[in-house]
């Protein structure tokens, strides 16, 4: 049912366009998330050991976590898992380019982001790479254009963080509805190709209109 | 839930009073994943004299609020007395699911009143 008004008006006061519909499946919360809810919000940071120092609370419009400028951090699932082909397992040929599509529909026009991070895991189709060769892992955006980054992966079982230049897909301009990346993950020594099983992207952003201190500085 | 205050009038001395805001009465529960609710409170009470002085710990009084309580208490009810209003707030974040099927955690500030003031 509609929201009543006052409710609306609330929403609004937090942000929020409408009141979401809340997780359509079953949808786990990433630890990171939880980590960072709970390490962020005072007054669940008052019920733990740092009650001692109520001072601690957090700068206003900063993630200290990621050490970057922000008062929104959304962790946006890829919205191409289901359709990902079983990948060719021979280390013969060259490993296929992996596609990954992220909705950021609900980022509105004001905000700026300050970081953009993908989360990946990967899973070995057949036998691994000689202990110290590792994988280099190149992302680039979807079309023409250039490797946005060229990292190197040590090993597939802990998750891999790529850290996106912001600069290079946000330039001065607002955040696009949707980004599609190719990965690329090429063992360095003769090995079979690695497949990706999970990819989400980690997008920390401002909203100025929610970044106002109202107390004075104290004389 | 609200701090009852006797016979509607505000008891006492100008301070915070207990507000907690429940999501589940908003009907939000379905969609925000933590927090459950939070303290909001809100301020009320006189800003006669001596309230409007503050009292160990508190921020200072606005010199303004301590003439307009002075003032009321020689000539009462010319331009009424100072307001109780919140002097300090601290924030509040909370993680929820939005209409993208994205896991959120958005940052408010000055959401919780943790003191109040006359002002």
């Amino acid at each position: 049912p509609e929201p009543p008004r006052p409710a609306i008006a609330l929403l609004q006061a937090l942000g929020l366009r409408d009141a979401p519909r809340g997780a359509p499946k079953a949808r786990p919360v990433p630890p990171l998330m939880w980590r960072l809810f709970r390490r962020r919000d005072p007054q669940e940071a008052r019920a733990g050991p740092r009650r001692k120092s109520p001072g601690a609370t957090p700068r206003p419009c900063h993630v200290e976590e990621l050490g970057v400028a922000g008062n929104i951090v959304r962790h946006i699932p890829d919205r191409s898992a289901p359709a990902r082909p079983p990948e060719p397992s021979s280390a013969s040929e060259p490993c296929p380019e992996q596609t990954v599509d992220f909705d950021l529909s609900a980022v509105e026009p004001l905000e700026h982001a300050s970081l953009a991070r993908l989360e990946l895991r990967f899973e070995a189709a057949g036998p691994g790479v000689a202990p110290g060769s590792g994988w280099e892992l190149s992302v680039a955006r979807a079309g023409p254009g250039p490797v946005l980054l060229r990292q190197e992966v040590r090993a597939l079982g802990p998750p891999v963080h790529a850290e996106l230049p912001v600069a290079a897909w946000a330039p001065h301009a607002p955040t696009p509805r949707s980004l599609s990346l190719v990965l690329v993950l090429r063992p360095r020594a003769p090995a079979a190709c690695a497949r990706l099983v999970e990819a989400a992207l980690l997008l920390v952003t401002l909203d100025p209109r929610l970044c106002h201190p109202l107390a004075r500085p104290r004389r | 839930e609200a701090e009852p205050t006797a016979g509607g009038v505000p008891g006492g001395a100008c301070r915070a009073r207990r507000l907690y805001v429940s999501f589940r009465e908003v009907g939000w529960h379905r969609w925000v994943i933590a927090p459950r609710g939070f303290l909001a409170n809100y301020c009320q009470g006189h800003c006669a004299l001596p309230a409007a002085l503050p009292g160990p710990g508190a921020p200072p009084a606005l010199n303004h609020a301590v003439l307009r309580a002075l003032m009321h208490a020689a000539v009462p009810g010319n331009g009424g007395l100072p307001c109780c209003v919140p002097a300090r707030l601290s924030p509040i974040s909370v993680l929820f699911f939005d209409n993208s099927d994205n896991v959120v955690l958005r940052h408010y500030e000055d959401m919780v009143v943790d003191e109040c003031g006359c002002r």
